[in-house]
């Protein structure tokens, strides 16, 4: 099987905050039942980094400390990318 | 800064808002002052002007609402998201939503609503989100003195690529972009500034205005230089247009711009002198583009210049005097394009057809609107 990367090991809570917030700003598109784990888990990676790009952090494509902070903060509700 | 995709605009200065609910956590006067307040940091850029009205249907319509309240994007209780507001449009294009599950202040013990409405609204005006740390449209609600508070310079770059900056030399807002200027087009005194071809049209820069041309219309459409440009400036005095580029640019003073149809190129304006031209060169009278050889002639005084679109520089040899190889025409040149393989030059109200490779006179014209 193919190895899972280790962003999927990491605070499930978290990653669940991250999915949604780059779902409503970041345009994530997330499938109900995965098929291939994998798959899904570069498109959060990608999107992870456009997030740490716009707002000029490290861009590591992990949901480290710093990207969560931002994350969480009190902010407007129009998507940061497209419309 | 962003604009939203499209860069959708009022195409109005004058907007009417109306609050449709108050917060109870603020004062109903000092929420009116919140969203007045907000509006003048938008007002004080630009030509725009916003009136409120107390019913029926508003270009912005204002209200509090928590949780689902209609749209597609429900608020989410205390945090997370403060607001939103929609891009430029009929309906719900323009209306600001904000959060009731929040907690609303004047100052910044809660979320200031002078600050979030500011924001929101340059949303209504078209504007995206910056990520510019420091500017109002930043995404992120960042604790800001509200005191004199002062638009931060990427915001107000934004906002003026949309609809320009103020100048009390504008006409009034209510004046529609189409008014037409006292000049008669018959005049036989008639100058122009600086005339291009654009996408198959013959465009005439006057003073504020252009005057468009087209083979397939009959006329002359006479509109403000800012109904198509809002964020440029009036009073061009040279421009000429690469046609299969679809690049038109445009001069005055020491800078140029760059624009493809009435879309304002990214990076400009910049100085003249990074074409090639001697520090002693202040502006350009005339330019004009010849598609055979694909170089550009620069009228500047009594001389001229070469541009090498090619290589993208200024060519050897010169300047030369304008009255040496281009016999006839005096020793300016105001304004000048090419149209159908001929120059047009117009000297004060003389215009010559002249031949691209001799460069010699074919016709002194006495109009060139049918007169």
């Amino acid at each position: 099987f193919p190895v899972v990367p280790e962003t999927e090991t990491e605070n499930e809570e978290d990653m669940q905050f991250a999915e949604k917030y780059l779902e409503k700003y970041y345009k994530l598109k997330t499938e109900a039942e995965p098929i291939f784990k994998m798959k899904n888990s570069k498109t959060m990676t990608d999107k992870i980094q456009e997030m740490q790009e716009f707002f000029r952090l490290k861009v590591t494509g992990e949901l480290d400390s710093n990207t969560l902070e931002v994350m969480k903060q009190p902010r407007c509700g129009i998507p940061d990318v497209g419309q | 800064f962003r604009t939203f995709p499209g860069s959708p605009r009022w195409t109005k200065t004058d907007l009417k808002y109306r609050i449709l609910n108050y917060t109870p956590d603020m004062e109903p006067a000092d929420i009116d002052e919140a969203i007045e307040k907000a509006w003048n940091v938008w007002s004080s850029v630009t030509p725009l002007k916003f009136t409120r009205v107390y019913e029926g249907n508003a270009d912005i319509m204002i209200s509090f609402v928590a949780g689902y309240h209609g749209d597609y994007f429900a608020f989410d209780g205390v945090g997370g998201t403060l607001a939103h507001a929609y891009a430029p449009g009929k309906g719900i294009g323009g209306d600001a939503h904000f959060d009731e599950d929040e907690y609303w202040t004047k100052d910044l013990k809660g979320f200031n609503l002078f600050l979030v409405a500011a924001h929101e609204f340059g949303h209504s005006l078209g504007l995206g989100h910056s990520n510019v740390l420091g500017s109002l449209m930043y995404p992120v609600y960042l604790q800001t003195e509200t005191r004199n508070y002062r638009l931060p310079q990427d915001d107000v770059e934004g906002i003026q690529t949309l609809y320009g900056p103020p100048t009390s030399t504008e006409p009034p807002a209510s004046t529609p972009s189409t008014e037409t200027p006292t000049t008669d087009i018959c005049d036989p005194h008639l100058t122009f500034d600086a005339i291009t071809t654009l996408r198959g049209e013959t465009i005439f820069f006057k003073d504020r205005y252009i005057w468009r041309q087209s083979p397939h219309f009959p006329g002359i459409e006479q509109n403000l230089i800012s109904s198509f440009w809002p964020g440029l400036p009036s009073g061009f005095q040279a421009a000429y247009e690469i046609d299969k580029k679809d690049q038109v640019f445009l001069f005055k003073g020491n800078r140029y711009w760059l624009v493809s149809g009435d879309s304002v190129h990214p990076d400009f304006p910049r100085n003249i002198h990074t074409l090639g031209f001697p520090r002693y060169v202040k502006k350009i009278d005339a330019a004009v583009y010849d598609e055979n050889i694909k170089k550009t002639y620069f009228f500047v005084g009594d001389k001229y210049w070469r541009y090498d679109e090619v290589t993208e520089s200024m060519e050897k040899g010169y300047p030369r005097r304008i009255s040496v190889d281009f016999p006839r025409i005096g020793n300016k040149v105001d304004a000048a394009f090419q149209e159908k393989g001929h120059f047009y030059f117009f000297h004060g109200s003389k215009q010559y057809e002249i031949d691209t490779k001799s460069k010699k006179v074919i016709r002194e014209m006495k109009s060139w609107f049918h007169c």
